[in-house]
């Protein structure tokens, strides 16, 4: 609430307008491709919604060690 | 491999939640999966409490941030049972730990199992059928525009910071995709899901992969 915040939103959304248009721009005729557009974190600007909501981390985990294939001991 | 699967068809996964201004999508992952995994041996699906994770799990930083592997570490490690949403609602704030006696029903995890899948994302596909939905982090940067559609840009592996839950994927179109439950509410993305293209660590959701076993 206040003014100060008022414009600070104003101003959010008009960059998050900006980056939707050049999100949907970049592969146009692509089958299915993601949408971009207002939603509920349209008045937000981008440091502010990842102080928010983008608070994990990944781990280094050891990779999935798929099943080698048996070796085949006689090829007829 | 089937071409489709969802958990969600098997009603083992919860209701879309909302973490509101609470930065604890690690809890709200890892929860969801408890949620799951005791659905798929049988037990009611029930919303059990991600409060209790956020205040308790000391090894993370409540709605302050933390990562799923560190909430798998203390669930496992101390056999805490999680109790019912019902009984320790969320608040979407930090709070102290409630403790609950020996007698109290509720949910403890026998282990759980983490891996790198990146560059076996149908070794995933195998594992999210064999062991139920998967906790994955992801950079979810862009996903603050996200309507709907197929994620397969704008986002990049190594910059992961958002935990999610796959409950499935669909490989009957021309651009195979996983589907990913979020916690920023129903209203977000395609009923509070995301879709993301299979193959290429999209988002690097192949990078950090957790399951629960109960």
């Amino acid at each position: 609430s206040g003014p100060r915040s008022r414009e600070r939103q104003t101003a959010a959304f008009r960059e998050s307008l900006k980056r939707h248009h050049y999100l949907n721009s970049l592969f146009p005729g692509e089958n299915y491709t993601a949408v971009y557009g207002v939603n509920q974190f349209s008045y937000l600007l981008p440091e502010e919604f990842k102080a928010i909501y983008l608070r994990s981390k990944p781990s280094k985990y050891p990779r999935y060690p798929v099943e080698a294939p048996k070796p085949t001991s006689s090829v007829p | 491999l089937p071409v489709k699967f969802d958990w969600r068809d098997k009603h083992v996964v919860t209701q879309v939640r909302n973490q509101h201004m609470c930065g604890g999508c690690w809890a709200f992952s890892v929860v969801g999966a408890v949620e799951s995994a005791y659905a798929r041996k049988g037990q009611p699906l029930e919303e059990l409490s991600v409060q209790q994770v956020i205040d308790c799990s000391y090894n993370n930083y409540g709605c302050n941030g933390g990562t799923p592997s560190s909430a798998f570490t203390w669930l496992n490690k101390t056999q805490v049972k999680l109790v019912k949403d019902s009984e320790y609602p969320f608040k979407v704030q930090n709070g102290l730990c409630r403790y609950f006696s020996d007698s109290h029903p509720g949910y403890s995890i026998k282990d759980y199992s983490a891996f790198d899948f990146s560059g076996q994302e149908d070794e995933m596909a195998k594992a999210l059928l064999n062991f139920g939905p998967l906790v994955v982090v992801v950079d979810a940067m862009s996903w603050q525009d996200y309507l709907g559609g197929i994620i397969q840009h704008h986002c990049s592996s190594g910059e992961a910071n958002h935990a999610v839950l796959i409950t499935g994927f669909d490989k009957t179109g021309s651009t195979p995709y996983w589907i990913v439950r979020n916690s920023w509410g129903s209203s977000w993305g395609v009923d509070g899901y995301a879709h993301v293209k299979m193959g290429g660590n999209i988002c690097g959701i192949a990078d950090s992969v957790s399951a629960v076993f109960v």
